[in-house]
């Protein structure tokens, strides 16, 4: 039997409608940290928790969770590390 | 034409230039087979010049004496860091050196007098620094789409691991950014995508499980030795397109490139040792025709990749004409032969996509048996913007619910009989997870036709005792095709004067361009598909390429789409915002460069007369780019002339600004306090002060309790800071600036008046106190004056008048 666990990180992707002052808002009201745009995709930002485990085998929960409930945002993902090996 | 022959060759100066058997391939003595007649492109002027790549690694030694010179700041970044260094980080083991090997085989400069020459050594190349911490969708996504209007072509040798028991591609982010990429990159001609193609040999991995390699939208490069044999390290499989040269045994050649800390390697080994080789040559390729699209290159690709030496058990010819093996897909690479199709290259027509619906009828997969599922493929022929009649990519998505993973093979057969290994048993894949909607992909039917028959097999060999109670499930299949409507080579494309050795059509018959030639009339244009009612490409039923419709409602049809249009994927050319010159689509945000008087912005992609804040003109590219990271004003990225508030510019960067008493420490990325001595300071210690702590006085860089010896305390006005002066040269001490305000001299001159002079034995001979004064009395009472040796002595006192 194989089981993958999955580590999570502090850091997610928020897809925001509305531009880079929108996210920012609604980084600072939930306590993020609004790290830029994700390289070239439009109205994708990555967004850093602090108080949030670095590392963790399950997802975050608190206050911070509820900004999926913020119409301007769209679509948000707790990042997820990937086993990625060099050739 | 280049003809190979010792003589012919180049000599570069480059101490690992004769051992590069890889590049130059004129050695009796190792009894060459064949070579990738990179210096055959060479000789026809292409060396990559004005073509940016990018490594996709864990950083790149920028300073490396061959990689400084062609080293590109705007195809790097640092995604570890967040910041636009991406210099590896070191550690005693030199993990970090992998990225900084690729990129000297892309562009490592040639004739430095320094270890090796890259394939495209004219090429840009910079480096992406993003597997140096934790991977996530998110990294990946930003690697991918790093600056895709700047840099021509990423490369990556990373991957999922090849330990035969994982299956993982690309997440939601890293597909969109591959899909960005190739849809709006170089201006709309498509990122070129280059990836190593696995190293699971040993593990009896199969690529077709690493999602990246097997993506129609990456280049997947495997790897030959030398004598032309199957390396230990290589994974086979469908998805692969082409081969270049790597390590293979201890008595083959090696593959020479640059090493971290300033050194030169010959231990770079597997398929990314191959991966940047073929971007490259790539890189030479799009120097030769700067306009090929992705897919042109992965035609070109096709077509000019040789089967050579090969060795593989598994050779075939498709129904196309086309040599492919699961090892090495089209063969190894030919630098030259690329470049000679891409001068005269004229773009592919525009891909379709034909999902077929999908099969779900459910089958059961019983150990020791075959699963045959026949699919007929209509290639979409009813649907005119889907229609696939000429097959590039075929890709097949399996639902597949089974008890151990690792004890499947899958088959995929065309219409025209070509069979395509999608999936090989693999032993250490105990995994009961099936695959849940995996998308395999094959190249190996390329160029031949859609309709028909496709056949799906599957294959059960149980390597281990299984509980047959719970036989496995076929639950679901579709096929996507990928190709275009036309033959891809018809009326754009001269074909290349000297056919390939290898290429062996199968039949006559399937001849493509038999098959498209019977589907013009007459004397229609060329730009006509499907017949005309006159002459003129006005006058066609419908187009080869685009269709561009007038104000008065009559249309034509266009090679391309003009200035000032796009094509809206139905091949209808349709207008841009107004102050657009090229765009994506007729949104204002959908420019891709702009009209005179107009910059583009190349974050929002809109038109726009001035650079907004934190951007500034370039020129070149007449684009708005941003500043680097703090400036608010800038006249190149690294060059600020205004900072973001918090901040103040020392130079042409913004540092933080600290409070007064503390200084910025750029290493540490906090403020420090001064020495005790400053009120203000640029740096660590007393030297550093640029103001002076109460009851200091600043004395040249430091601030001191009281002025050293040789200056004196001066306060130019009332109320000025007083500060500790050098006094004029000839003092030893002084008393103020000048050299009359001397106190003390130095040894052999003597004090007049404040002033320095030239000691002699004379002395004032007003000071009675002295010896001599009196002595120099006499000599003048006595008119002895006019003796030069007493005039010498007494010259003060013979000066004197009365």
């Amino acid at each position: 039997p194989f089981s993958r666990t999955l580590t999570y990180t502090n850091h997610w992707a928020v897809r925001i409608n509305g531009g880079v002052e929108e996210a920012d808002t609604i980084a600072s009201k939930y306590g993020y940290n609004n790290l830029g745009q994700i390289g070239s995709l439009k109205d994708y930002y990555h967004f850093y928790h602090s108080r949030t485990m670095k590392r963790s085998t399950i997802s975050s929960r608190g206050s911070h969770s509820f900004i999926s409930m913020e119409p301007k945002v769209e679509w948000i993902q707790q990042q997820v590390v990937k086993r990625r090996i060099k050739r | 034409d280049f003809k190979p022959g010792a003589a012919q060759y180049p000599y570069f100066n480059d101490p690992k230039w004769p051992s590069m058997w890889y590049i130059h391939c004129n050695d009796d003595t190792h009894h060459c087979q064949s070579d990738m007649n990179i210096v055959g492109a060479w000789r026809r002027g292409y060396t990559g010049r004005n073509v940016v790549v990018t490594i996709l690694d864990d950083g790149i030694e920028r300073n490396h004496p061959d990689l400084q010179q062609n080293y590109d700041q705007m195809a790097s970044f640092d995604v570890n860091g967040n910041d636009w260094d991406p210099m590896p980080r070191y550690d005693a083991s030199n993990e970090n050196k992998h990225g900084t090997r690729c990129a000297g085989e892309v562009a490592a400069v040639a004739n430095n007098s320094h270890c090796t020459i890259g394939v495209a050594y004219n090429a840009k190349i910079g480096g992406v620094r993003m597997l140096d911490g934790d991977v996530t969708d998110m990294v990946e996504a930003k690697s991918l789409s790093l600056h895709p209007q700047h840099i021509d072509i990423y490369s990556a040798s990373w991957g999922p691991d090849d330990d035969g028991k994982t299956v993982d591609g690309p997440a939601s982010l890293a597909r969109q950014a591959f899909e960005n990429g190739i849809r709006m990159g170089r201006r709309g001609l498509g990122s070129i995508y280059v990836w190593a193609s696995g190293n699971g040999g040993r593990s009896r991995d199969h690529c077709s499980c690493d999602g990246y390699t097997n993506s129609i939208y990456t280049i997947s490069i495997s790897s030959t030795a030398e004598s032309g044999k199957k390396p230990w390290y290589l994974e086979e499989c469908a998805s692969t397109l082409a081969t270049t040269y790597s390590s293979g045994e201890s008595y083959d050649r090696k593959i020479i490139t640059t090493d971290l800390r300033q050194r030169c390697t010959d231990s770079h080994t597997g398929t990314s040792a191959s991966a940047p080789m073929a971007a490259g040559i790539i890189a030479l390729a799009l120097e030769a025709n700067p306009n090929l699209s992705w897919r042109d290159v992965q035609h070109i690709i096709v077509r000019t990749s040789r089967s050579g030496h090969l060795n593989a058990p598994d050779w075939k010819t498709n129904a196309a004409g086309y040599r492919v093996s699961h090892l090495y897909g089209f063969g190894l690479m030919d630098a030259e032969a690329m470049v000679k199709e891409a001068e005269r290259w004229k773009s592919v027509p525009p891909q379709h996509i034909c999902v077929e619906s999908p099969d779900k009828q459910s089958r059961t997969i019983r150990p020791e048996h075959v699963v045959r599922a026949v699919y007929k493929a209509t290639g979409c022929s009813e649907n005119l913007n889907h229609h696939v009649l000429y097959l590039e990519h075929i890709v097949v998505r399996v639902t597949i619910a089974h008890p151990r993973r690792g004890d499947l093979a899958i088959y995929l057969t065309s219409p025209s009989g070509t069979k395509s290994e999608l999936l090989s048993n693999r032993l250490f894949d105990h995994s009961m997870e099936g695959f849940k909607s995996w998308e395999f992909m094959t190249t190996h039917s390329w160029g031949e036709k859609a309709v028909g028959d496709w056949v799906l097999e599957i294959h059960d060999s149980p390597s281990q005792l299984r509980n047959f109670k719970t036989p496995g499930k076929l639950k679901e299949f579709s096929l996507v095709l990928y190709g275009t409507s036309v033959h891809p080579y018809s009326s754009s494309y001269t074909p290349f004067d000297t056919p390939k050795v290898d290429r062996v059509r199968s039949s006559p018959v399937d001849e493509p361009s038999e098959g498209f030639q019977d589907e013009f009339t007459g004397s229609c244009d060329p730009e006509c598909i499907n017949g005309c009612d006159g002459l003129g490409p006005q006058h066609c039923i419908d187009c080869l390429h685009f269709f561009l419709k007038f104000k008065n409602n009559t249309r034509t049809c266009v090679p391309e789409c003009p200035r000032g249009f796009y094509d809206d994927e139905k091949r209808r050319c349709k207008k841009c915002w107004s102050i657009c010159e090229n765009c994506v689509g007729s949104r204002s945000d959908q420019c891709i460069s702009c009209k005179n008087g107009y910059h583009l912005n190349e974050e929002t992609n809109v038109c726009v007369t001035n650079c907004p804040e934190s951007f500034y003109l370039d020129k070149n590219g007449n684009t708005c780019r941003r500043c680097s990271e703090n400036c608010r004003r800038c006249n190149g990225f690294q060059f600020c002339t205004d900072c973001k508030p918090g901040m103040s510019l020392q130079g042409t960067k913004c540092v933080f600004s600290c409070a007064d008493g503390s200084y910025y420490n750029s290493q540490k990325r906090g403020c420090e306090r001064c020495h005790f001595s400053c009120a203000t300071c640029a740096g660590q210690g007393q030297e550093s002060c640029t103001r002076c702590a109460p009851s200091f006085y600043m004395e040249d860089w430091r601030c001191v309790l009281s002025c050293s010896v040789g200056y004196f305390l001066d306060q130019p006005y009332e109320n000025a800071e007083k500060t500790c002066r050098r006094c004029d040269p000839s003092c030893s001490t002084c008393i103020g600036h000048g050299e009359r305000n001397c106190s003390t001299c130095p040894s052999g001159y003597n004090l007049e008046d404040g002033a320095c002079v030239l000691g002699t034995v004379c002395k004032d001979a007003t000071e009675e106190s002295w010896a001599e004064g009196s002595f120099c009395v006499l000599v003048k009472k006595n008119s002895l004056c006019q003796r030069k040796v007493l005039q010498q002595l007494c010259c003060r006192t013979c000066s004197l008048k009365g």
